[in-house]
């Protein structure tokens, strides 16, 4: 399986809009 | 401390590396139910005393290969019907890989009980149960920061009862049918053969003054071995039912967000609930899909992935089958090995002019001594889903210091042969 991780998504807010079906990227989140 | 180019990033890399002092973020939604979050070996951290630890990179990548053993045996145990594969895997494990658990570096600090007693947590995506040590501690706990929490010293605490369809819920999903008396217990083994076995319990769980959940259902550890790091548990963000996203399902509608701090020495947050006010436009969102092979997990459909602009020869079908998840909790990323090989072609042609350098074994292949160049220019990586939105990384998820700027590696690595 592709894991994409935590490294990768460091210095982005990760949204999980678990009940919307989606999930979203922001960058320069923290 | 980046001049970015058009699709490559140009870095003072000392920029990147962590400060012997904390500085807090500012960012974030401070009137939301968020969470400072923490690297678990930066000085932000209280866990004192295992700052000592915080260069070990060689822990740190094989816990987190540990870790995606683990993931990895849930998955494949489903699809050749094996319940017993992670088990038996696991003895073939040195034990000072510790935890699956140890590579999740990222911490947080909630309330359980009345009155409520902070305790630090990972948080984990990968995990639906969120368990910390308890009192009496009947087999054995290992040393963590916080005092062990003792339920007997909390007036909202409640075991549940075994005939419960919470337990059998339970007993259902973690394979473990055990009752002490008519007490439900609960167990759970990574695939190191760490495992925390306990009372299956609820309790006030105290995330912020105005967020307070009654009833929590929790795992109240009394046997917890093989853990060596200093957190009180684990908090639980996957998609079964007893994940803190499904019990505070009323008030958050399963919507919860967080943000990893660019270096330990910052701070992040993790957020229930959607955002107030306008939506943030420089969100992207993609679709959340669900592996056929297990539903707990989050899945991404990963595309594909362009490097310095150009997209890389990768048919989508490599990320498809059996699927892509993202997860808090793995370090770094893994690739099927078409996806790996492209990836790593393409960064060491555009990093010519640097000296490559020997990694420490196969998982990091691709590093390189930085450690004369005032700057260093290196390609932009995005990742391309498949309702065509395309995610930047930022410029602190593409590399990795393993030893300073002497031992500069990309970020990625293979997976194993998936026939092993």
């Amino acid at each position: 399986i592709a894991i994409f991780g935590n490294t990768q998504q460091k210095n982005m807010e990760v949204l999980y809009d678990v009940a919307g079906g989606r999930v979203g990227f922001a960058p320069g989140g923290c | 401390f980046a001049l970015a180019e058009a699709d490559t990033h140009t870095v003072d890399l000392r920029s990147l590396f962590p400060a012997t002092t904390c500085s807090p973020s500012t960012k974030g939604n401070k009137r939301k139910a968020s969470l400072e979050v923490v690297h678990k070996h930066g000085p932000c951290s209280h866990l004192a005393q295992h700052k000592a630890t915080a260069t070990n990179h060689t822990q740190i990548l094989e816990q987190d290969q540990v870790r995606v053993n683990s993931i990895n045996s849930q998955i494949f145990k489903k699809l050749n019907g094996n319940e017993d594969l992670s088990q038996s895997k696991a003895t073939t494990l040195p034990a000072r890989w510790a935890t699956s658990q140890g590579a999740s570096n990222y911490v947080v600090t909630v309330g359980l009980g009345t009155p409520n007693k902070p305790l630090s947590l990972v948080f984990d995506t990968g995990s639906y149960l969120t368990w910390t040590q308890c009192q009496p501690c009947a087999g054995s706990c290992y040393p963590q920061k916080e005092p062990i929490f003792d339920p007997s010293a909390s007036t909202s605490y409640t075991n549940i009862s075994c005939n419960s369809t919470d337990c059998i819920q339970l007993r259902t999903t973690t394979k473990f049918n055990r009752c002490v008396a008519d007490t439900c217990l609960y167990a759970l083994e990574y695939g190191d053969s760490s495992y925390t076995i306990g009372l299956f319990a609820t309790d006030k769980l105290t995330l912020t003054p105005n967020d307070v959940f009654d009833g929590f259902f929790f795992g109240c550890g009394q046997k917890n071995e093989g853990f060596i790091n200093g957190t009180a548990g684990i908090l639980g963000l996957s998609r079964n039912k007893f994940s803190i996203i499904e019990q505070t399902i009323q008030k958050y509608n399963r919507f919860f967000s967080y943000c990893l701090p660019p270096t330990a020495s910052s701070t992040g947050y993790l957020s229930f609930g959607a955002p107030d006010g306008a939506s943030n436009a420089a969100v992207k969102y993609t679709r959340l899909t669900t592996l056929s092979l297990s539903s707990d997990f989050y899945g991404i459909d990963v595309a594909g992935i362009n490097v310095n602009g150009k997209k890389l020869s990768i048919p989508a079908s490599v990320f498809s089958s059996p699927g892509t998840i993202i997860d808090s909790g793995t370090v770094i990323s893994r690739l099927p090995s078409t996806a790996y090989t492209a990836l790593r072609d393409a960064f060491r042609a555009a990093m010519t002019s640097y000296p490559l350098v020997p990694g420490p074994d196969e998982f990091l292949d691709t590093c390189y001594d930085l450690s004369s160049y005032p700057t260093v220019t290196y390609p932009k990586i995005e990742f391309v889903f498949g309702d065509g939105v395309t995610l930047e990384l930022d410029a602190t998820g593409i590399v990795y210091f393993l030893n300073g700027l002497k031992q500069v590696c990309l970020a990625f690595a293979e997976n194993d042969d998936a026939n092993d």
